[in-house]
């Protein structure tokens, strides 16, 4: 797949974050974003939208992140408050 | 499915829709039916029952719904059309937890082709899925997941996936048995019949709330009694029903003569608190549950003789007792203890009244309510014109029922006093 854009890449990791895919970023530990935990990342969210789990930032990847939806986030697993149970 | 981690530790919550879309075509009366579906979707998989509060309770509810735009005092500001659409607020002791909130800048529409605007159903349920404790699904048929999919139909036939009523009833178990429970072995052979029941027994077939038909409705001191035969259901000033279970007339009003099986109307009288129950051509005065003396004949409030009354109500605006029979009404002074000259008077001044009703009733907001069938008519206070949007059914509003359903069965409302003007008729999911 294309390259995703500069502004792609920055759309869709707020996009991540906002729905807790990601962690929300902290200005004092700017921790690095390693590429692995941003394809993991994608793939979780690619799970919720029933995509392929490409775990890339591809171009029907960033048009389901404009799609109609409700606004509370995918994964709470920040604070261990959704408890994911298998079956 | 995934749970938030939050449940309802009640099995009963109470809901209102406290703000409505602005620009929707869909009226306010679909927009709560809707919700009362969406609501009873999760209900039926447990042992959920959710009771609509009116909007003068004292109490706000647990699940507040409102239709709101852009910033709306909580952190998740909506986007205008398309993008976020609705969140709710996972269960808690917080005020806003429950509150449910739907993008006013969105197309809100009911039944309409895939593509036209969003569903408002399909979201409704989503959304009280959070308010009950689920977050959102990857499952492919679960209506937790977090994108739009689409309308699910209609909302009466909408039966939830499995992976939702798992997740559901992790948190709240199931109802013992639930109406889609498919028998997985041949039904035993019937019991033999039960020996003869005493009066009172519990499981004594009892008449249907929602059917309407009431032989008297009453406002007493704030609760709303509505009588049918030997039964009669009491609402508490917050709406909400005392019991689903009718009470029985002879064990709550004592000293009421055994003879007497149907109350044909009824009203507390507000200079001195006594409660008057009316059946044929006579009347009891009860101060609370006692009853006081003999009884009286209706002549003593001014009714010629020639049958009984069909309704009584007592108006706080003028302490005058008004008294229906048929078409006409007298009218009856309180204070002076004697009936008003220049009556009776034709029922037709009470404009869009129906004629002959079940009963008629003050409510504590001092809105007139007249009954009749499965249909109220709705007088703001001080006003003799009907409501426009008179009639209304019953049930829903007023005892937890479920909208009626459409078709030739739906209880149809009795035709009101005419009155001229074209008739708009829409037919919407709650006609």
């Amino acid at each position: 797949a294309q390259e995703p854009s500069a502004q792609d890449v920055s759309l869709g990791v707020d996009w991540l974050t906002r729905y807790g895919y990601l962690p929300p970023p902290h200005p004092a530990q700017a921790q690095l974003q390693s590429q692995a935990k941003l394809r993991d990342a994608i793939k979780v969210m690619q799970r919720f939208a029933g995509l392929p789990e490409t775990g890339l930032l591809d171009p029907v990847t960033v048009a389901t992140m404009h799609k109609p939806r409700c606004s509370l986030p995918d994964v709470l697993g920040v604070a261990g408050l959704v408890r994911r149970r298998r079956r | 499915y995934a749970l938030s981690g939050s449940m309802w530790k009640k099995r009963t919550l109470t809901w209102r829709v406290h703000s409505f879309p602005q620009s929707s075509a869909l009226s306010q009366e679909t927009v709560r039916t809707l919700m009362h579906h969406a609501l009873t979707t999760w209900g039926v998989e447990s042992g959920l029952r959710f009771q609509e509060m009116g909007s003068q309770g004292p109490t706000e509810p647990d699940i507040l719904i409102d239709f709101a735009r852009a910033y709306h005092q909580d952190s998740y500001p909506f986007d205008g059309q398309g993008g976020t659409l609705a969140h709710a607020f996972f269960p808690g002791e917080h005020s806003i937890s429950g509150d449910t909130h739907f993008d006013d800048e969105e197309t809100w529409t009911f039944g309409s082709k895939d593509g036209e605007g969003t569903d408002l159903f399909a979201v409704a349920v989503h959304e009280f899925g959070h308010a009950l404790g689920l977050g959102h699904s990857s499952a492919p048929d679960s209506i937790m997941r977090p994108f739009y999919q689409g309308p699910v139909g209609n909302p009466t036939e909408y039966r939830l996936s499995q992976d939702d009523r798992e997740g559901l009833q992790q948190l709240y178990g199931k109802t013992p048995q639930t109406p889609y429970d498919k028998p997985t072995r041949k039904p035993l052979a019937p019991p033999p019949p039960p020996p003869a029941l005493p009066p009172d027994s519990p499981s004594q077939p009892v008449p249907d709330r929602c059917a309407g038909n009431f032989d008297a409705i009453a406002n007493i001191r704030g609760e709303t009694f509505f009588f049918k035969g030997p039964w009669f259901w009491r609402l508490q000033p917050s709406g909400q029903l005392v019991s689903s279970r009718p009470a029985r007339l002879h064990r709550f009003w004592e000293g009421l003569p055994p003879q007497v099986t149907v109350i044909q109307a009824a009203y507390a009288r507000h200079r001195d608190g006594r409660i008057l129950l009316f059946s044929g051509a006579q009347f009891w005065v009860f101060q609370d549950r006692q009853l006081e003396g003999a009884a009286r004949p209706l002549a003593d409030l001014g009714l010629p003789p020639g049958g009984a009354v069909d309704a009584v109500f007592s108006w706080p605006l003028n302490g005058k007792t008004y008294l229906i029979r048929g078409q006409r009404y007298w009218r009856y002074d309180e204070a002076a203890a004697r009936p008003d000259p220049g009556y009776p008077r034709d029922l037709s001044l009470w404009e869009g009244a129906p004629h002959s009703p079940d009963d008629v009733t003050v409510s504590n907001t001092g809105d007139t309510y007249f009954f009749k069938g499965a249909h109220y008519w709705r007088f703001p206070k001080g006003s003799v014109k009907a409501e426009p949007d008179s009639p209304q059914p019953i049930g829903p509003k007023w005892l937890d029922c479920p909208a009626p359903s459409v078709g030739p069965r739906a209880p149809r409302p009795p035709k009101a006093t005419l009155h001229p003007g074209a008739c708009d008729c829409q037919c919407e999911i709650s006609q």
